[in-house]
């Protein structure tokens, strides 16, 4: 999966892949302090394609907020959420909202869920369904937070740890492999990194072939941009 | 480029056709084996009905790529590049099927370049077969040349020919063709000595077409439906349909300026063709200059002896005169209309005329917007109209798009010796009518963005396809509907069409298909776009061609409203020297032939903009 950081106040963007071995689970967004959780785990495509890489892709969310008491599990096949031991399913193949107390739900067929848990966070999943008999891909989900400025200080994760901005510097743009892409060194996080110039894509206005968008690549699965490593968001458990 | 100061390591054409739709990728590798610098040129001639998607070049290690961007933007964006001259992409006419890319890098001493050129099309059905033609001309011998095509057609190979115009007996054992149910692989790959002229000599055979032409096993009924990736392509030319009889009136210009060999041409092409008529058909012949004479006042029965009759008639054809088009068209309308009115022709059969015409109309109606709405207002809808535009003096877009507002298409004909093949060849294409009013149908709720779905008429040897994005990925069964006027019943099937499993089609196969099926919807869109833009209202000009830029930059296709732009490596005085490929329409083709050079220039580095919004958003989703 491609992580984007979208800095408006700099006009510019930060991104990076993490790729691990199919089903593995990460922490996207944790928040000790307002029990806050998003983990997510990835999947593979069908069999390796001849290029030999291997990609994959969030297919299933798990999200918690503790305080509230809602569990929500969303998957490229179905929703479901749990609030105050009710199991409420939604379908993707169904247009559908859900207003709670606590959390509103918005389904849009085939396409969207827009999620806002009262008081902390407002995010959206994004369903890309894939042709069912494509011999290598298949459905997965992308997840963009849309407003996250009630969560605590301390939240963290893959995601969260960009909550509260980054503070960073490029400099020494210089010729790339490619020419569109130069490269350029990054001081961030006391560190100096390699990084290249490159677009990747946001779907939410068109799920289907996305907009491009201009942003600092970090190699290595964001080595250095990201708190310790990937293996650190590693978790066993969807919850 | 100074020959022997370079060496071409290797010529590639590897072309991948699956469903008609064909990608070709040319590849070609030089070293410059001077001791300084040198300019060397790639040129490549590709069919005028293919879309440029990709070209790059490798120089020193360096990759440049080319760009699809918006062809007004590009030119304002470099206006001051062109004017100083520092342009360097020409796009040519080449021929009447061809045309020609052709770039110049400064290449250091002892280094490598390597262009690769990308082209896609659908490719046609015509007279009864698909034909994927192939211009080579590599100049000298080449280390490495190899042309390879590999085709795969679910719905079966029914034939495949290979020849090239440079095939002498020695090279042509080595065109190896593999045939299986669905799968044609073909390759020619002649040695250095195979190559050479004599064998100490350092010409090259190879200079010329290969052309590769086949046919598919034709579905019964329903036509042949693809479901891949969430679009579908339909073909539909269901074989052993009865022709229906058609009433043609030739309409042919005599005026001053077809004397000489064009008049001789159009004699012998029309007593070919009144030879071609079926007895079942009504014809008329109405010959015109600034004067409007009918051969009869009505359409007579092509029976042995009124083809006599046409056929001396034909041979007092003489020029003379000004160039009234409009009264002519006019003329064998109203001719058409009340033969009609007075039953004298078959209810079942198709009103046609074909218009001959070599000049602009000066005598008479002589504007030219009056007289296409004269013509469309006097058809009404109910003929169809074909132009044949005779030489490179006829405005061309005039007969384009007023064949095109009648239900017909509009042909050149070049002036050259075979003029006389032409015109019989463009009349065999549409003299066989097989269905006329067709209508293919699918349910509102499963497809968008579909293809026009309405045709006029099917012509014998022709195809008709229609592609579409289905709104359910998952969705196993397509209902189709096909609907039109045969020669003695009304034309109705119905059916249900699935997705059919590729993997089983070509198992051995690895997955290369991709997303070809999305791409022949979007050159079909952007090429029905492209028709519209000309020919439509004026919301609907402005509407269709911005949404076919939109498109044509979304799916990477040089059109005529976009360029491919390369930056070239700076050259020894630190200028940057932008190339571009620009798409020729057939108005600018013709211009070009009428001598006026059509180069096309320049541009730098492009930056993609996009608005940031407000709140920021951190996201994670598919690469």
């Amino acid at each position: 999966p491609h992580f984007m950081i979208e800095l408006p106040d700099r006009g510019d963007a930060l991104c990076f892949n993490i790729n691990d071995k199919p089903g593995t689970i990460f922490t996207l967004v944790r928040d000790p302090e307002s029990g806050i959780l998003v983990n997510g785990q990835i999947i593979g495509d069908k069999k390796i394609p001849p290029d030999g890489k291997i990609n994959t892709y969030f297919w299933r969310f798990g999200i918690i907020h503790q305080t509230l008491g809602v569990r929500l599990e969303v998957s490229t096949r179905e929703i479901s959420v749990f609030q105050d031991g009710k199991r409420v399913k939604l379908l993707w193949s169904d247009t559908a909202s859900l207003k709670g107390p606590n959390v509103d739900l918005l389904v849009t067929k085939d396409r969207s869920l827009t999620v806002t848990l009262k008081d902390s966070v407002k995010f959206v999943i994004l369903l890309h369904k894939v042709w069912e008999k494509h011999p290598y891909h298949r459905d997965y989900l992308g997840f963009y937070t849309l407003d996250s400025h009630l969560l605590s200080p301390s939240v963290h994760g893959l995601l969260g740890q960009f909550y509260h901005g980054i503070e960073y510097e490029v400099t020494d743009l210089r010729p790339g492999e490619v020419p569109e892409k130069p490269d350029a060194t990054m001081y961030v996080k006391g560190q100096e990194l390699n990084v290249t110039r490159g677009w990747q894509r946001d779907f939410r206005r068109d799920v289907k072939n996305g907009e491009n968008v201009p942003c600092w690549f970090i190699h290595s699965n964001g080595t250095g941009l990201i708190d310790g490593d990937e293996t650190d968001y590693i978790v066993s458990g969807l919850f | 480029a100074n020959e022997g100061k370079v060496e071409v390591h290797s010529v590639t054409v590897d072309c991948k056709v699956t469903s008609r739709f064909a990608h070709t990728v040319m590849t070609s590798r030089a070293l410059n084996k001077a001791n300084s610098s040198q300019e060397i040129f790639f040129e490549v001639e590709l069919p005028k009905t293919a879309f440029i998607t990709n070209f790059s070049m490798e120089i020193e290690g360096q990759v440049y790529v080319g760009e699809v961007k918006e062809k007004e933007k590009a030119k304002k964006q470099y206006e001051k590049a062109v004017s100083s001259g520092q342009t360097a992409g020409l796009v040519k006419v080449s021929g009447r099927k061809m045309e020609k890319f052709s770039v110049s890098v400064n290449v250091a001493a002892k280094s490598n370049v390597t262009f690769v050129l990308t082209y896609e099309e659908l490719l046609q059905r015509k007279l009864g077969q698909y034909e994927i033609l192939t211009r080579v001309k590599p100049k000298t011998p080449v280390n490495e040349f190899q042309i390879v095509a590999d085709i795969y057609e679910p719905q079966g190979i029914a034939f495949i020919d290979v020849h090239a115009t440079f095939l002498s007996n020695d090279l042509l054992p080595l065109v190896e063709k593999t045939v299986t149910e669905k799968k044609a692989h073909i390759s020619f790959s002649p040695t250095m000595e195979q190559q050479r002229t004599c064998p100490s000599c350092d010409g090259t055979l190879i200079d010329g077409d290969f052309i590769i032409k086949y046919d598919v096993n034709r579905a019964k009924n329903l036509g042949d439906i693809q479901i891949v990736n969430g679009y579908f392509v339909h073909f539909f030319a269901p074989p052993d349909l009865p022709r229906v009889p058609k009433n043609v009136v030739f309409v042919i210009d005599r005026s001053g300026s077809m004397s000489g060999k064009k008049i001789a041409q159009t004699r012998e092409a029309l007593l070919e063709i009144l030879k071609d008529l079926h007895e079942e058909d009504f014809f008329a012949l109405i010959e015109f200059d600034h004067m409007v004479s009918p051969w009869r006042q009505s359409l007579s029965k092509a029976t042995k002896d009124n083809v006599a009759e046409a056929m001396k008639h034909v041979h007092k054809l003489r020029d003379m005169g000004a160039t009234n088009i409009n009264d002519a068209v006019l003329r064998a309308v109203s001719m058409l209309v009340k033969d009609r009115q007075a039953k004298r022709l078959p209810d079942r059969s198709v009103d046609m005329i074909i218009l001959l015409t070599d000049g602009m109309p000066n005598s008479g109606e002589s504007n030219l917007g009056k007289i296409q709405e004269n013509v469309q207002s006097a058809i009404g809808g109910n003929m169809s109209l074909f132009c044949l535009g005779f030489g490179n003096d006829v405005d061309y877009s005039f007969l384009d798009v007023m064949s095109k507002q009648n239900k017909g298409l509009a042909r050149r004909i070049y002036e050259a010796s075979d003029a006389t093949m032409q015109l019989q060849g463009f009349y065999e294409e549409v003299s066989s009518p097989l269905l006329s009013e067709v209508d293919l149908r699918y349910p509102d709720n499963a497809v968008e963005f579909l293809t026009t779905n309405h045709f006029s008429q099917l012509f014998n040897g022709s195809e008709i396809v229609v592609a579409g994005r289905l709104t359910d990925n998952d969705l196993d069964n397509l209902l189709v509907e096909v609907f039109g006027q045969g020669f003695e019943d009304d034309f109705k099937v119905q059916g249900q069409a699935s997705a059919s499993n590729w993997d089983v089609i070509y198992p051995d196969e690895e997955y290369i298909f991709g997303d070809f099926t999305e791409r022949l919807w979007a050159y079909l869109t952007i090429q029905q776009l492209l028709e519209k833009s000309k020919s439509g209202s004026p919301d609907e000009k402005v509407n269709a061609t911005a949404k076919a830029l939109e498109m044509s930059l979304q799916y990477s296709f040089v059109t005529p409203l976009t360029s491919m732009v390369v930056t070239k490596p700076e050259t020894e005085d630190g200028t940057d020297s932008p190339l571009i490929a620009d798409k020729l329409t057939e108005e600018q083709r013709q211009q070009a032939e009428r001598g006026q050079a059509h180069q096309l220039a320049s541009p730098a580095l492009y930056t993609r903009t996009h608005a940031y919004q407000s709140p920021p958003t951190y996201f994670v989703d598919g690469d």
